[in-house]
């Protein structure tokens, strides 16, 4: 079996070490193990490094702790928006996905852009629109949202809105 | 936002990266994250990055095709080119950075200027390594 190898990441911020609890340092640890676990599972199997991406970014995307689907940070008017991206080392090929509001796992949109269409980067409602063509999956708006971002964006709301902002 | 760099058993690398943006933005941003060079590049044999942090920086800096071009013109190691990539501009580029790196080698580099950086890494399916903290 020749090597094979994954690295991923869940964000980088500077906060008070106060703020981060145990508790929630070892969901962020389960976290990022299911998606080696994920990524590992398809080059094991002398899977594609594209598939292997794909499929960790996935598994974070569905986990709410993390920015990115599922528990994404609000815009100023509370909304969620997502952007995605995935490169072939081999091909230089590109998915590029702007400002989507629906689509499920935009990684899984942003790999579809890069196997099957004519263009490299797609956004707003064209991209939902590709998405639909493509079959993928969409969700309603409160999927996405979740107590802890609601919660952040009304501090931030009646707070200053000039307070530095976090990935 | 998340990311994930891949080696595969071909020997080739990929690299993709996935965001929900910065709070309180405006309505319309786009981040670093889909920006090709940005916050998402890969380039046999020489690496694959992905970026996360204050996009708007990272986007000034073509932060992952810095790495990139430190590695192919400038011969340096993955490690330095990555640690390069974050602090060479810090003067111009004032703001959260933190990137992933992997190259054809298997090597992998992380390099972050803020406290926190959600991490972790899996060699040939051997127990993953994570850390958080700098």
């Amino acid at each position: 079996m020749s090597k094979f190898a994954i690295a991923v990441h869940a964000g980088a911020e500077t906060v008070k070490r106060a703020e981060v609890t145990k508790e929630l340092e070892n969901r962020y640890r389960e976290g990022l193990e299911e998606a080696l676990q994920a990524g590992n599972a398809v080059l094991e199997k002398g899977g594609s490094a594209i598939d292997a991406v794909a499929a960790a970014i996935e598994r974070m995307e569905d986990n709410p702790l993390f920015n990115a689907g599922k528990g994404g940070s609000l815009n100023l008017h509370g909304e969620n928006d997502f952007d995605a991206a995935i490169m072939d080392g081999h091909t230089l090929n590109v998915g590029s996905v702007g400002s989507v509001r629906y689509v499920k796992n935009p990684i899984k949109l942003a790999k579809e852009i890069m196997i099957r269409c004519k263009h490299s980067f797609l956004s707003g409602t064209g991209a939902e629109e590709y998405a639909l063509t493509q079959g993928l999956e969409l969700e309603k708006p409160s999927y996405f949202v979740t107590e802890e971002k609601q919660k952040e964006w009304h501090e931030s709301v009646l707070g200053d809105h000039r307070q530095k902002s976090h990935d | 936002t998340v990311g994930a760099v891949a080696l595969d058993q071909h020997g080739n690398l990929a690299a993709g990266t996935s965001t929900g943006g910065l709070e309180n933005r405006l309505k319309g941003r786009i981040s670093d994250t889909p920006i090709i060079g940005g916050g998402t590049y890969a380039n046999n044999p020489y690496c694959a990055v992905s970026c996360t942090g204050e996009g708007e920086v990272i986007m000034r800096g073509a932060t992952a095709h810095e790495v990139y071009a430190l590695v192919k013109y400038a011969g340096e190691k993955l490690e330095k080119a990555a640690d390069k990539a974050v602090t060479m501009y810090e003067e111009l580029l004032q703001g959260d950075i933190g990137l992933i790196a992997l190259n054809q080698q298997g090597e992998v580099a992380f390099a972050f200027n803020t406290n926190l950086m959600k991490r972790g890494y899996s060699i040939s399916g051997k127990k993953p390594h994570i850390a958080l903290w700098d």
